[in-house]
């Protein structure tokens, strides 16, 4: 996967920083200070698209020549996340108890094609 | 999307965009941590006795070490901090009133639960034994115990008791809440107050398997 950058027009992962502040959540989460969740945007031109994490083969030499061919499996290509790690919170629930949990799949490290 | 249009998502201008993205957050973690809303107003332990807990279950933490970085895994595992009230107390006994959280009832299994307690320095050269009562809900003074253990106070220092079962069947029963009878065979028991020696009880859970769904 990439980062965007200015020039980035296909498909990259945007950075994007929740402050829980910001949302006047700091009074209950108690680490971390804020929520890097990151998204994917960006084109996915029909010779980007892949599966992705397959490296280049017969199998996606193939695939790419059925997408050329066919316009309609072209325009379903989405710019998705396809690596994630969980968020780490420490928070206090509603009884005032400390609670300490990863929640699965909540940071978008890296982005691509379907 | 209009008809016609790529069917990829995303196409907002950015101030909604921001928007978007701030309320996609906030309902992600709400949803990830099983909450219909945020906690209100919580009521925090003093720093001290959050320090104190922290540094008893996570010994890591005195080393200056950071824990370990969770492992993508597909289950939630919780952990949990709960501190004690006080509650009526004699000089021969001391009650402690624990309350956990409706979602710990509702989606949870427990895996263990250990409560630690405090204890000064006895007389010279001695240990007591301490006798633990845990009882089901807020107790009256002559409820049924739902266990019964002994805790042998050796020294100043943590002691830790394992209270796994009894806090499975204080949630089966519908209920969050937990009272610990202390009775000390030497009075007068120790008083805790809002200092690094309050006793709690720590939890880890996993989210998902309730022992009624697990049965099914």
């Amino acid at each position: 996967g990439i980062d965007c950058s200015g020039s980035t027009r296909t498909c990259c992962r945007k950075e994007f920083f929740v402050d829980f502040k910001e949302i006047g959540w700091e009074d209950w989460i108690i680490q971390p200070e804020g929520y890097h969740m990151n998204y994917c945007a960006g084109l996915c031109p029909p010779h980007v698209a892949a599966v992705p994490g397959v490296a280049a083969s017969f199998h996606t030499a193939v695939l790419n020549l059925i997408k050329a061919n066919n316009a309609d499996a072209a325009a379903d290509s989405c710019c998705v996340p396809t690596q994630r790690r969980p968020l780490s919170l420490l928070y206090y629930d509603r009884d005032s108890n400390i609670v300490k949990t990863d929640i699965p799949d909540m940071i978008v490290d890296a982005c691509g094609c379907t | 999307s209009p008809h016609g249009a790529p069917r990829c998502p995303m196409a907002l201008t950015p101030p909604a965009q921001r928007r978007a993205l701030l309320a996609t957050a906030q309902h992600s973690i709400l949803t990830g941590l099983h909450l219909p809303e945020r906690p209100r107003a919580p009521r925090p332990p003093p720093r001290a006795a959050l320090l104190s807990a922290l540094r008893r279950v996570q010994p890591q933490l005195n080393r200056g070490v950071a824990p370990p970085r969770p492992p993508n895994t597909a289950g939630q595992n919780y952990e949990v901090l709960s501190f004690a009230e006080a509650g009526p107390s004699t000089p021969r006994s001391s009650r402690l009133l624990f309350r956990f959280s409706q979602e710990l009832r509702e989606n949870s299994e427990v895996l263990q639960a250990q409560l630690h307690v405090f204890w000064p320095p006895p007389g010279p050269g001695s240990s007591q034994p301490v006798a633990v009562r845990l009882l089901h809900g807020d107790a009256a003074s002559n409820g049924t115990a739902l266990s019964e253990a002994m805790l042998e106070v050796r020294g100043e220092g943590w002691n830790a008791l394992d209270v796994s079962d009894a806090l499975r069947s204080v949630l089966s029963r519908g209920t969050e809440r937990l009272t610990v009878e202390l009775n000390a065979s030497r009075p007068p028991l120790p008083t805790y107050g809002w200092d690094d020696r309050r006793p709690f009880v720590a939890v880890r859970a996993r989210i998902g398997t309730p022992p009624s769904r697990r049965r099914r």
